[in-house]
């Protein structure tokens, strides 16, 4: 699965989340990357989100739109928010992967609870990060 | 605002442990390639919309990525597709499901957003939306690569050696047992390998 989130001059905030899904997968399964609210979702008041995992985990804890509103209804940050979410909240549930998550202030957050996550970013300076986890 | 860009790519049963200099030099390559299609877009003063569009491209036009060129089988040998993307400002969201044609599946998803009042189209009359809207439509075969077929392969075998081993009846994954995962999954009966 592959995604994006970005913030442009204007502060607006966009997400995008593309799959091949999981091989061997049969009866038109989807996972959560085209769900909104699951594995994408964005909101210019709360931040922009990407998800990447099991899928079926991330649509049954509504993974994406829980972000923001931690953000919106209990003032967490989008690290903290993002943070809760993904190490603490899927975990308890068994359900593996990461999301990437951006606010309109242009703060990020990666996290991620499994092998594979590959990111990359870059700010308003230009230089360019990309990372391989585990 | 200062504008930023984030990205995530991944491809399945390829992890640092198993991952060569080579292929990990490739990864970085293509990685830094969608970082830079997409802020060249917010530089010069675009969308986001735009710069997501243009990140993600690069990595589904990429055999590396399981998404677009480089998607995983499914267990009926075809190349199913999913997409979405969503605009902050407006609240407006697409997607699409099942796509087999559609070259760049976030760019349906993102029509679907902008020229339809729908926010999710699926399999055929996605497609068929698709060409409307005048997207790139490709024969299903240009999604094939060997590695992801070959991946699928492995994962029928294994489904049928078990199958041959035991006469228990396949058991429901254990995500906790079933060790360590990817962002992508192959997935069989009893098994799942990230």
């Amino acid at each position: 699965t592959v995604g994006c989130v970005a913030l442009d001059r204007n502060g607006n905030l966009a997400a995008g989340t593309s799959t091949g899904g999981m091989t061997n997968k049969r009866y038109g399964r989807v996972g959560d990357a085209p769900i909104i609210g699951a594995g994408t979702y964005a909101d210019n008041a709360t931040c922009a989100v990407s998800a990447t995992g099991h899928g079926e985990y991330f649509i049954r804890s509504v993974v994406a739109y829980d972000i923001a509103a931690l953000m919106k209804y209990k003032g967490l940050s989008v690290a903290d928010a993002a943070k809760e979410v993904v190490l603490k909240k899927l975990v308890e549930k068994g359900g593996e992967g990461g999301v990437i998550a951006l606010d309109a202030k242009g703060n990020l957050a990666m996290p991620f609870n499994s092998e594979g996550m590959y990111r990359g970013y870059v700010k308003s300076d230009g230089k360019i990060v990309v990372e391989i986890y585990k | 605002s200062d504008i930023t860009l984030v990205i995530h790519g991944g491809a399945g049963t390829i992890t640092r442990k198993n991952m060569t200099p080579e292929k990990e030099k490739a990864y970085r390559a293509a990685l830094e390639q969608a970082l830079k299609a997409g802020y060249a877009v917010l530089q010069k003063g675009g969308a986001s919309l735009d710069a997501v569009e243009e990140a993600i491209h690069v990595m589904e036009d990429s055999p590396l990525f399981n998404a677009g060129k480089g998607a995983v089988f499914t267990h009926e040998g075809k190349n199913e597709l999913d997409a979405a993307m969503m605009d902050g400002k407006t609240g407006k969201a697409g997607a699409v499901a099942g796509v087999t044609t559609i070259r760049n599946p976030i760019s349906a998803a993102r029509a679907v957003m902008e020229k339809s009042q729908h926010v999710m189209l699926i399999g055929k009359g996605a497609e068929v939306f698709a060409k409307e809207k005048g997207l790139e439509i490709v024969d299903p075969g240009y999604f094939y690569t060997e590695s992801r077929w070959n991946a699928l392969q492995k994962a029928i075998e294994q489904e049928k050696v078990e199958l041959d081993h035991s006469e228990e009846k396949p058991k429901k994954p254990d995500m906790k047992k079933a060790g360590s995962r990817a962002d992508d999954l192959i997935f069989t009966e009893g098994k799942k390998f990230g």
